[in-house]
């Protein structure tokens, strides 16, 4: 499983 | 983008602009924590670094532009131009023993061991605390202004609502981060017996203890 550390929150 | 989201997104945005205004109209920031907008403008800053490496939405974009540039421009209000308004005997809550630990526990637990994850990380943990300076200055002065209070519960809010938003989004999405919910648990239960005094005292100005 590949985790993507984009954060779309603020 | 869930209802929840966009309406804590928009508390979060009236409570900078609240303090703005009310320290601009002021011409003082008395009873304000300098401290605190400090601590916001660091975890600001650490967070929205990701500006300059990925582009999620120009709603994105715009909103972390516009909460550093509030941030800094309270920072700028507090410590420069009203300085002689400035409270500092009463903002008097040592931050190191919250961004020493703080640092140390991003670096410890995280979801990657990278520079702008870990100061995402950072960020998240800081801002969770990083309105107890304000909460300890009130409660040294035993009293806070209205508009003060109005600040506070949209902060507050803000995070409650982000609660709302990581439920939505685990079971419409399968998503969670649970750093994030984490670190928004911790903050949202501080801003509790301050809800409570505001709900009940009508958000009146009052005296306060924490």
């Amino acid at each position: 499983r590949e985790f993507i550390y984009q954060h779309d929150e603020l | 983008m869930n209802i929840f989201r966009l309406i804590g997104d928009l508390s979060h945005l009236a409570a900078i602009i609240i303090l703005l205004l009310k320290i601009w109209k002021s011409r003082s920031c008395a009873g304000i924590s300098g401290k605190s907008q400090i601590l916001f403008a660091i975890v600001f800053t650490t967070r929205y670094l990701d500006l300059l490496t990925s582009f999620i939405s120009l709603y994105n974009t715009c909103m972390k532009v516009i909460y550093i540039g509030c941030a800094y421009a309270t920072v700028y209000l507090i410590y420069m131009k009203f300085r002689a308004t400035y409270d500092g005997n009463h903002d008097s809550f040592r931050v190191e023993f919250l961004v020493v630990p703080v640092g140390g526990l991003a670096v410890l637990i995280n979801h990657d061991f990278s520079f702008l994850e870990i100061l995402w990380t950072f960020s998240i943990y800081l801002e969770s605390v990083a309105i107890l300076p304000q909460l300890f200055m009130i409660s040294k002065t035993g009293e806070a202004e209205t508009i003060t209070t109005h600040y506070l519960f949209c902060l507050g809010l803000y995070r409650a609502l982000y609660l709302f938003n990581w439920i939505w989004r685990f079971y419409f999405e399968g998503f969670f981060d649970m750093i994030a919910i984490v670190a928004g648990v911790v903050q949202t239960v501080l801003y509790c017996d301050f809800f409570y005094l505001y709900v009940t005292k009508d958000g009146k100005g009052y005296r306060f203890s924490i």
